[in-house]
């Protein structure tokens, strides 16, 4: 994998129809197709580099590293089969998260998820803290057609919650969160939500 | 009771509880405490009849100058917690926002999601998001240079050359790719974008950005084709484009507002990468 074919869509996308807009229908389509090739390639790039990066063992032989990586495109419309999925018993799921800016920062991760029995902690084993939100109808819906038009998908069972919490990543570095079960006895407390009619 | 407030940190959104809409935006920890309201609105496109020139790609034009306002009472959702206190608002069946104000940031989040643009009745529409506030700006309003400095922009006026205005909302339309913010004596209000809008400000105390387009006809300039790009499922059920996107307010004392956008403009077009495995935590290091 490298990333020639996104650079070579950037360069197209500069075209001045590209840039204002101004491109006939077939043509913006070949953009985005484009840049979404780009796009998907540059992904593997990417996970592949903080497998090599990450993985101790490989001792710098990235071809050695057995950390398998995905990364979400669609986490607008909440489709993330990573963190939907039920994680394997004994397993966690590994967030890391990527700073390319030469200072350190401190966001919000908002990341689909069916269990609110979850518990995030960092690196260093400490619980971070979380907050669930209930998945609201128009972002089902939104997910429900473009997963239809776009990936042919069939969804029937949508992610429930968006779980949030705060990742601090250092300049031009990346952080490590886990995500695991919780015990019942500590679950943690969803959310207050409050309707006005109108 | 007629308002109720949101934000676990230090900037507070005030919202009214018989309209559903923003009244206020306060932050605590500078003082600066702005009466603003936000609302969605849409401009219909020139169809280039009685004025030949039609709205298109790259012609804005709207019939007349006043948009059409989507809805003046909406209905609302709270969400409090800990890191963050969100707002669902359903402005009508096509348009959707949800803002959230986080514990550790002093700016507000738009979340907005337009579309599909009903186009049944055979007009064009241009939808804007406008926020009002209440300020005395002068005409004068700043947008980004294509992402560099924030330059200066008069209303009706150009400095090089003498300007009659024709077009009083297309004609003072600037591209924004950053931000766009006024100020008065003692705040400034600022708006920074996600993506390529188009934006002004134009009564005093006013920030409009144009967020989405659905226009039946050509302009005539050369694309050949009107802006009404659809999405369909196995080619037989299509509706129109949906949009869904973020923009960020912030509110700060006089000259002090540039830091917070230097610094939040590229943060937004430098989000964190995610990438997510599966593995055994006890054996990571």
């Amino acid at each position: 994998a490298n990333t020639d074919s996104l650079g070579d869509a950037l360069g197209i996308a500069q075209h001045h129809d590209a840039v204002t807009g101004t491109a006939k229908q077939h043509t913006t389509n070949d953009y985005a197709k484009r840049l979404a090739i780009g796009s998907s390639e540059a992904e593997a790039v990417v996970d592949s580099a903080l497998s090599c990066l990450i993985d101790s063992k490989s001792n710098g032989n990235c071809t050695a590293s057995t950390l398998k990586f995905n990364q979400c495109q669609l986490l607008n419309i909440s489709y993330c089969p990573s963190t939907e999925d039920d994680v394997p018993n004994g397993k966690s799921l590994v967030v890391v998260a990527y700073n390319s800016l030469g200072w350190g920062r401190t966001d919000i991760i908002r990341i689909p998820v069916n269990d609110h029995n979850l518990v995030v902690k960092d690196s260093s084993g400490n619980v971070v803290k979380s907050q669930y939100i209930e998945m609201d109808s128009v972002t089902d819906e939104l997910r429900k057609f473009y997963l239809k038009a776009y990936l042919g998908i069939s969804d029937t069972s949508p992610a429930k919650y968006w779980l949030v919490f705060p990742a601090s990543v250092p300049p031009l570095g990346w952080s490590t969160y886990f995500i695991s079960r919780g015990t019942q006895k500590g679950r943690r407390r969803k959310f207050s939500s409050r309707d006005i009619a109108q | 009771n007629e308002t109720i407030e949101i934000g676990p940190g230090n900037l507070k959104l005030s919202f009214s509880t018989t309209s559903g809409q923003l009244t206020r935006i306060f932050n605590s920890k500078t003082g600066v405490d702005i009466p603003v309201q936000q609302s969605y609105l849409w401009y219909a496109s020139s169809p280039g009849e009685a004025d030949p020139q039609a709205s298109g790609a790259y012609i804005f034009r709207p019939t007349g100058s006043l948009p059409s306002v989507v809805s003046r009472s909406v209905p609302l959702k709270i969400i409090r917690g800990p890191l963050v206190d969100e707002v669902h608002q359903q402005f009508n069946s096509w348009i959707y926002q949800i803002i959230r104000v986080y514990k550790d940031k002093d700016h507000a989040e738009f979340e907005f999601t337009i579309g599909p643009i009903p186009t049944d009745d055979s007009i064009g529409k241009e939808v804007i998001t406008r926020l009002s506030a209440n300020m005395a700006t002068d005409q004068v309003f700043y947008t980004d240079s294509n992402g560099r400095d924030f330059l200066k922009r008069v209303r009706d006026y150009r400095a090089d050359w003498p300007l009659t205005v024709t077009q009083p909302v297309a004609g003072n339309y600037y591209p924004i790719n950053l931000g766009i913010f006024i100020e008065d004596k003692k705040s400034e209000l600022s708006v920074l974008v996600d993506r390529a809008t188009g934006g002004s400000s134009i009564s005093d105390g006013e920030i409009e950005l144009m967020l989405h387009r659905r226009i039946l006809k050509d302009d005539s300039r050369g694309v050949g084709e009107p802006l009404d790009e659809i999405v369909c499922i196995n080619n037989n059920t299509c509706e129109g484009l949906t949009v869904r996107g973020n923009y960020y307010v912030s509110v700060d004392q006089l000259g002090s507002g540039a830091r917070w956008r230097r610094r939040a403009g590229q943060e937004i077009y430098s989000p964190l990468v995610l990438a997510f495995s599966h593995e055994e935590s006890e054996k990571w290091s």
